[in-house]
């Protein structure tokens, strides 16, 4: 049973690129197979599991374009069991492109629905923007996770994404759901942490995971190398908490 | 001399909003007269302030729709010498609403030109994301000042930004340079921190600041007291930097 999770969230820097990058390791080590599409013109996804950006002939772009299938521009066992649909610096000329074509939000899931088969996860790595690209993403996924960074600004932009994903329910996807919400960047020795994480378990109790994922530099420092955490150190803190991610997932049914 | 500087990056959550409200608020105690705009439909920056936006009638998406003019929305003295024009988050709406207007580009600098000569400062808080917003805000600034996160993702954006720079210079405003770029969350225990900051001045010789905003969980604290660091805890190292980073700020000249 494929499951397609958008990684979503219009707040910037909380952590949608990590997830996706060490999520996706830590299902592919399950012996999942990942599928892993890097939506964000920033190829902030592509350049974490080491490909090199620059230098490639087609890209996402190229697939939104319709000039290029998703098999042509797969880049396969970034790690293992996953694959990647890598994104490029240009993709950042698509939302105008797209913004003018008949049925724009349905190009991804169109796209994807032959490749999509192959995998047990597809994961989506989104811009900070809820604009055409995550429209897309919400098209195609039945799931959506949201990395909520454990400080002040963490709840604002919620009522918003929610707007979104009812609109998306009514009109393009009526499978799509808010699934998951994941704490991130949480640091129990600062008291605003652990009060971000009460308010966000008091308004969204069903969607909270248990897992929270901790503040941790080998989490900001394994992308320079390629890897996620679970690779570049298995012992660190940031491989635990998404290895233990990719095990709650796993059993996760998003609340009704 | 006003000087009108936009801070912008489309990565998210380097420290743009966290740069607009401390830095606009020591120079408001260097006795500056500063008009802070919150251009982003996060509202962040509002919030940072202690502006209510979920009670305000009018704000910037009504500026920018030609409904209300800056002084209608003004909130005045959200800090000691600095207004505000706030933000909502309907502001997301504009997007869409403004990319269909004659000269949508130039609503901005034609709605704050008149308003705008009554201030030292106009700092301008932009999305993670290069759309009709921040090119608004590009085409009445004539500085752009870049906070860079001091990770491994730090430079991946600069190469779009500078591109988009340029072809405002060209097309709407001559006079817009990059100014000043602002290496934030600098952690010196962090070797990462280290290698990011050598790579940034080996890039960008003459725009780097010579302040550097260090980590410091009291810049994340303060919004939710509506206060920049320098009132919340003045000996904090946030409140150290960003004084620091005003008095820089004041004698800066933007490099040709
Ligand atoms: N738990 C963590 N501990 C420490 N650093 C982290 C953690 N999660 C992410 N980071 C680092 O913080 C920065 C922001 O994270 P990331 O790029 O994943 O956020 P994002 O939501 O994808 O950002 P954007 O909105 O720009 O796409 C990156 O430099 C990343 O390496
Ligand atoms: N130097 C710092 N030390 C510690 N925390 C910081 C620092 N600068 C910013 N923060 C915190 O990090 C988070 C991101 O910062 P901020 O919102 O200013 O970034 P941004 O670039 O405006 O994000 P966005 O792209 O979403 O607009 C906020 O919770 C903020 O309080
Ligand atoms: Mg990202
Ligand atoms: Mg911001």
């Amino acid at each position: 049973m494929m499951r397609s999770i958008a990684i979503v969230n219009q707040k910037g820097g909380v952590g949608k690129t990590t997830t996706a990058a060490n999520l996706g390791a830590c299902l592919g080590k399950m012996k999942k197979k990942v599928l892993l599409v890097d939506l964000d013109p920033q190829a902030n996804l592509s350049l974490h599991v080491g490909v090199n950006v620059i230098d490639l002939d087609f890209s996402i772009y190229d697939f939104l374009l319709e000039r290029k299938t998703a098999s042509e521009i797969l880049a396969p066992s970034v790690f293992p069991n996953v694959d990647l649909l890598p994104s490029h610096l240009n993709l950042s000329a698509a939302e105008f492109e797209l913004s003018y074509k008949v049925g724009r939000e349905q190009i991804l899931k169109t796209g994807l629905k032959k490749i999509a088969a192959n995998y047990d996860f597809v994961l989506i790595d989104c811009p900070p923007h809820l604009g055409i690209l995550t429209i897309n993403a919400f098209t195609f996924a039945t799931e959506a996770l949201v990395p909520v960074q454990m400080e002040f600004f963490a709840l604002v932009g919620m009522q918003k994404l929610e707007e979104t994903i009812e609109i998306v329910q009514k009109r393009l996807n009526k499978k799509l759901k808010l699934s998951m919400i994941l704490p991130t960047f949480y640091d129990k020795r600062v008291s605003l942490s652990g009060e971000a994480m009460k308010l966000l378990r008091k308004s969204y109790p069903k969607h909270v995971a248990r897992t929270k994922i901790g503040r941790n530099v080998k989490l900001a420092e394994s992308p320079a190398f390629g890897k996620a955490a679970v690779d570049f150190m298995p012992s660190s803190r940031g491989a635990k908490d998404y290895t233990a991610l990719a095990r709650e997932i796993v059993k996760w049914k998003a609340p009704c």
